[in-house]
């Protein structure tokens, strides 16, 4: 029996309750910056953000009710997006400047000591420069993320074993329950219908810039390993060598 | 998929 449908207002609440803690670095970065203590402070913060971005998918209701390879192919599809979504909402009121964590925060130049990173950085700024001037809410943002996780997966063609094709119908599902909480979100900031069908279409327009930024980083983070720059941690290293598969 | 695995199949505290 399925549990009892989550309203739209409910859904929200359990994914706001599900949000991770604001992750510190602990460790002041050291100066001057340099390519390598940037990176080395950036995947440092990545990996622990990681293992929190495990337990908030495991929150959002219905996730560990699909398919265990749908989990792992989803988190491992979105997880630099869900990471990037996450650090627009933290520096949407730093204009300029990307905060990664309360104890992290660089700016463009600070940035561009690492070769190649200021086009990515660039890119976050303009995103998060969007989300500032499309005022996002906090209930629209954490269905964006919850939006992320839900709809990562879709390219990948699983093996049409029955459970693997019940996962897929619980997913689309899940997504759609999860757009309804969005649709909800956006009614109740009172706009007209036409200017919340445009406003649904603006956020959506986020997601494919937020895809676009987490491929670009994808590969410049892959080719920062490749030169042996930084040295990845277990969890951050699995995730981005999984991704890498995928997308090959 | 050690890490993930493991994360994604432990019980939430």
């Amino acid at each position: 029996l399925n549990p009892p449908a989550l309203t739209p207002e409910q859904l929200i609440q359990q994914i706001m309750e599900a949000e991770p803690p604001e992750i510190y670095l602990m460790k002041d970065i050291r100066r001057p910056l340099t390519e390598a203590n940037v990176m080395m402070s950036l995947t440092n913060l990545a990996d622990k953000e990681l293992v929190h971005m495990i337990s908030w998918a495991k929150k959002i209701p219905g996730f560990v009710e699909l398919s265990l390879l749908d989990q792992v192919h989803m988190l491992e599809c979105c997880w630099l997006e869900v990471l990037m979504i996450g650090l627009m909402w933290r520096s949407v009121n730093h204009p300029g400047k990307l905060i990664f964590s309360p104890d992290l925060s660089l700016s463009r130049e600070e940035g561009s000591c690492v070769q190649g990173f200021v086009e990515i950085f660039d890119m976050l700024v303009a995103a998060t420069s969007r989300v500032r001037e499309l005022k996002l809410q906090r209930e629209e943002y954490v269905c964006l993320k919850a939006m992320i996780l839900l709809n990562s997966n879709m390219c990948l063609t699983s093996s049409e074993g029955s459970d693997e094709l019940q996962s897929r119908s619980k997913l689309l599902r899940l997504l759609d329950t999860v757009t309804d909480a969005l649709v909800w979100a956006i009614a109740k900031t009172g706009l007209t219908f036409r200017q919340q069908y445009t406003r649904l279409a603006h956020l959506l327009m986020l997601l494919s810039h937020i895809r676009h930024v987490s491929n670009k980083g994808m590969d410049h983070l892959h080719c920062m390993k490749m030169k042996n720059m930084v040295p990845l941690y277990d969890l951050l290293l699995e995730m981005l060598d999984a991704h890498i598969v995928h997308s090959s | 998929h050690t890490k993930l695995l493991q994360l994604l199949t432990t019980k939430p505290e």
